[in-house]
């Protein structure tokens, strides 16, 4: 199965 | 008071035309580096960046950092009322919660302003740190476009595959499988023709065709895209916008469990 990774796992919040 | 002219107006149509199907409502941030968006798709899986440096428009002003919160499909459509001619400014007093769009046709002869309510907008900002790409790719825009066109017919995800024979496209579906190779070619008589792969090492990384589409609604913007891509990092697939700035997409990678 895939799974789409999230785009706020990569990067940092401010 | 914040207020910015650009007379090639037509640029500003063409962003707006690049991210409003990816990103609903976001924030415009004015500062006296530029006109700014980030924002991400409702499902955060895709980010853009926008900047338009301030030294790209005939005039500038920014008295103070302003953040305008605008719905994109209702921008698109006050800004598809200019003309492609047209110069375009954009105006907003400090404490009031609208925006207002100015066209002016290049002959003065006719002068429109299109009043727009701000919106509060609660959004994440996300740090970006500036990264190493294992394998950058710069190819004609159109080119790029029509291959993600392509093997959207074919299937849902793009494997894009970076080695020193050039850079691979591949998608698999329930029709059958396709792949499209591209070669570096910097022997072209126009440099937006030419495929320039840089390579540290080989990278291998799946993407939703879904979001590459979107992504292309940029081509129009500039001749020539630039992939880069890393194990395990976002592909960034930017767009200059005529040397006063860029639009980067980010897409997290597919990842098998």
């Amino acid at each position: 199965v895939n799974q789409q990774q999230q785009i706020t796992s990569f990067f940092s919040k401010k | 008071m914040f207020e910015l002219r650009l007379v090639q107006g037509s640029l500003l149509k063409k962003v707006l035309e690049s991210i409003k199907d990816l990103v609903n409502d976001a924030n415009f941030d004015c500062s006296s580096t530029g006109f700014s968006l980030q924002a991400m798709d409702s499902s955060h899986v895709a980010l853009v960046a926008l900047l338009l440096r301030s030294e790209g428009f005939e005039h500038y002003r920014c008295d103070r950092n302003l953040t305008m919160g605008m719905n994109l499909a209702n921008m698109a459509k006050m800004l598809k009322c200019a003309g492609n001619d047209d110069i375009i400014t954009i105006k907003a007093d400090d404490g009031t919660d609208t925006v207002t769009f100015m066209f002016e046709s290049p002959s003065q002869d006719k002068i429109s302003d299109f009043e727009m309510k701000l919106m509060d907008i609660d959004s994440e900002h996300l740090g970006i740190p500036e990264a190493e790409y294992e394998a950058i790719i710069r190819m004609p825009s159109a080119e790029f476009a029509r291959i993600c066109r392509d093997l959207s017919s074919i299937g849902d995800t793009v494997v894009i595959s970076v080695t020193k024979e050039g850079v691979r496209f591949s998608a698999r579906g329930d029709i059958g499988a396709a792949n499209i190779v591209c070669r570096q070619n910097a022997t072209v008589d126009k440099p937006e023709d030419a495929t320039i792969i840089e390579m540290q090492e080989p990278v291998t990384l799946t993407f939703a065709l879904r979001y590459m589409n979107s992504f292309t609604k940029a081509t129009p913007l500039a001749e020539q895209v630039t992939i880069s891509m890393s194990s395990d990092l976002p592909v960034v697939v930017e767009y200059k916008v005529a040397g006063m700035g860029y639009i980067r997409y980010y897409l997290a990678p597919k990842i098998e469990e």
